[in-house]
């Protein structure tokens, strides 16, 4: 899972 | 209601007019076009109530199984007006000969099977969003960390699809387990896909873009 940066970042952005 | 708010807005496809017309330009303008509606669909999924109160671990898990299914059922549902095309976006429709052109052929073919099911039963909006969270909702992903959380969300949204349909087709009391029975096609059709943009990943003529890439990845 410490490969998905960005599914993780995208997830963690509020909106 | 909710489900109805958090539809994403229309995407373009925009292929880019300084390439020639070729398989290459299509798959590029596909994977490009795919990476930015990803990028929707993930805070489209925020807002389905209850998909946020979950760990963020089991958000991934659910979205690396999922979202290719999203994505083929927003083509699909899109395309039901359409005769024999898919419509990829407004300014983006495919045809079977330009699908065989670009590779894509068997893909194409079998997304038009789930649309022609969907036309079948005049899919509605509101089943269409409902279906989608479901789809989501009902990934199976062998990395859930809390199965009770993620059977809760599950159940909440089977609820809607039934309330739904009591209300608007009690005509048809069977109407929401037929929309159900049309989830392995979604899911055989969506394998399909994944494995076909994983050998043109392989293949390596294709630029993608790294979300594309990093879901591609985690479906191998």
């Amino acid at each position: 899972k410490e490969k998905h940066k960005i599914l993780h970042r995208l997830l963690q952005n509020s909106s | 209601t909710l489900l109805l708010g958090a539809e994403p807005e229309k995407v373009c496809a925009m292929p880019d007019p300084a390439l020639p017309d070729s398989d290459i330009k299509a798959l590029t303008t596909l994977c490009d076009l795919a990476d930015r509606e990803l990028v929707l669909n993930i805070s489209w999924a925020k807002h389905i109530p209850g998909f946020s109160s979950l760990s963020l671990s089991d958000q991934m898990s659910l979205l690396q199984s999922a979202w290719m299914e999203i994505l083929v059922l927003r083509v699909a549902f899109r395309s039901l007006p359409c005769d024999d095309r898919l419509l990829f976006a407004d300014d983006y429709i495919m045809d079977a000969e330009q699908a065989k052109c670009a590779g894509l052929l068997e893909l194409h073919t079998a997304i038009l099977q789930l649309v022609r099911r969907y036309r079948c039963m005049s899919l509605e909006r509101e089943e269409f969003v409902t279906l989608k969270a479901i789809a989501l909702a009902n990934s199976d992903s062998m990395h859930i960390e809390d199965v009770e959380a993620v059977q809760g969300l599950q159940d909440a949204l089977h609820e809607a699809l039934l309330d739904y349909e009591c209300v608007h087709h009690s005509e048809d009391p069977r109407r929401a387990g037929k929309l159900i029975m049309t989830l392995p096609l979604l899911r055989q059709t969506s394998a399909k896909a994944v494995r076909h943009f994983c050998s043109i990943k392989q293949d390596g003529r294709v630029p993608m873009h790294k979300l594309f890439l990093e879901l591609l990845e985690a479906n191998i």
